[in-house]
């Protein structure tokens, strides 16, 4: 489902040029379910963002279900990631002035589903969750975990082809977190979601089918 | 040194009241370690922001070095936190328009201290967090781990007496992860400084002097 060619991405500040990524390889096959580890700083997030069409690299060419994605126009680029891909940000990115509720439910919107299965969806995943209390409050009415799990949610809602998770329980205690890895594993087993999760967690990562290291913007064995 | 009686929380949205703590009795002496863990969303970031001065109890009272700060102006109670305390934030709170540098000597310009002697520290603090190499970075295009170290460094660079730590290790891999860990005891041992750190890695909460752990708002055995 994924290939990744020769994959580069430099990053230039006004003093310095970091080579975020190099000679990335990489397939994944559809209905996999991989973890990425390494040190703060090796690349994990940058690979995802590529993968997930937020960013495009420097060299190199990515193939998601055999179409060369890195070279589609924006808008093009932005209606494969809306129809296909689900992301769970490091840093949430959760809309300020929208509730729980009116966050979890934009990729539905995207993707033109009507007002009553919306409901629907969006009722289910936050009760997945275990935030069906907090729909009507606002981001910064939220603990830092709650926040997490309305990003996580809102990933989910749409039961994407492609779940790209960026420490999906970074700031989740370890039950939280293996709840939250229950409902990974099942989207992988029951609608066969690929799915790439960047974490720091081995006891989480784990339960994955295969854990890639990534060291100084290279895979490592 | 710190004296919580009777502390209670309680937030209001539009249609839910949460009572985020109950019944909070607390006493920490000087140059103590201690953990507070507890599932997400059980009240301890809100027990970190009474602690820190960040946030008002809705009812008890809190003695700092004997004195009841819940009570001051927020004029005197600004000045107390700039002067006494260190915080490191669940969410970093960085400022995203000041480089690394300008984020990490905050703290020192609140303080009064000399551009000489700012450097110096600044220098020695983001050394301590290895992240020399980033200096002239901005937040932006740091990764979510280097961002929690410029907000390590950030809340040590001047020694405070107390350092209240929000989940500190979140985003960091284990290696780094231990590294925080031994800055921090260091920062205990030979420099009597009190620490309350929130975390949801036990491993890491092992290493302090004490575990306290909240549940729905209140602490429990
Ligand atoms: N401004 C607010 N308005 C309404 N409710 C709030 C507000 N801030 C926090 N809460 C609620 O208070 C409770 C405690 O929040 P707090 O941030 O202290 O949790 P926490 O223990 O730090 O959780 P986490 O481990 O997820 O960071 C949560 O249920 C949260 O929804
Ligand atoms: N916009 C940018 N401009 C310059 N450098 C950047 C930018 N974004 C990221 N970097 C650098 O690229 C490297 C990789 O960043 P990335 O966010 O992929 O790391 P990561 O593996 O996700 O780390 P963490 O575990 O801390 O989240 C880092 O050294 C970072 O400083
Ligand atoms: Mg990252
Ligand atoms: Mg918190």
């Amino acid at each position: 489902m994924i290939e990744l060619n020769d994959i580069e991405k430099a990053y230039r500040t006004e003093r310095i040029e970091t080579i975020a990524l190099q000679s990335i390889q990489l397939k994944i096959h559809k209905g996999q379910f991989v973890s990425i580890m390494g040190p703060s700083g090796c690349g994990k997030s940058t690979l995802l963002n590529i993968l997930g069409l937020l960013d495009k690299p420097s060299k190199g060419n990515y193939l998601l279900d055999g179409q060369a994605v890195n070279q589609l126009p924006s808008k093009k680029s932005a209606q494969t990631r809306n129809q296909k891909i689900g992301f769970i940000f490091q840093s949430f990115h959760l809309i300020p002035d929208l509730n729980v509720m009116d966050n979890v439910e934009i990729p539905l919107l995207y993707r033109g589903v009507g007002r009553q299965e919306r409901m629907r969806l969006v009722a289910e995943a936050l009760d997945r969750v275990q935030l069906s209390a907090r729909v009507h409050h606002y981001p910064n009415q939220l603990s830092g975990g709650q926040q997490q799990r309305v990003a996580i949610a809102r990933a989910i809602v749409g039961k994407p082809e492609l779940l790209l998770a960026d420490e999906p329980t970074g700031n989740l205690d370890s039950h939280m977190g293996n709840e939250v890895m229950d409902i990974l594993k099942e989207l992988n087993r029951d609608h066969q979601t690929t799915i790439v999760m960047v974490t720091h967690d081995e006891h989480q990562a784990k339960k994955t089918d295969a854990i890639l290291r990534l060291f100084d913007g290279r895979l490592v064995a």
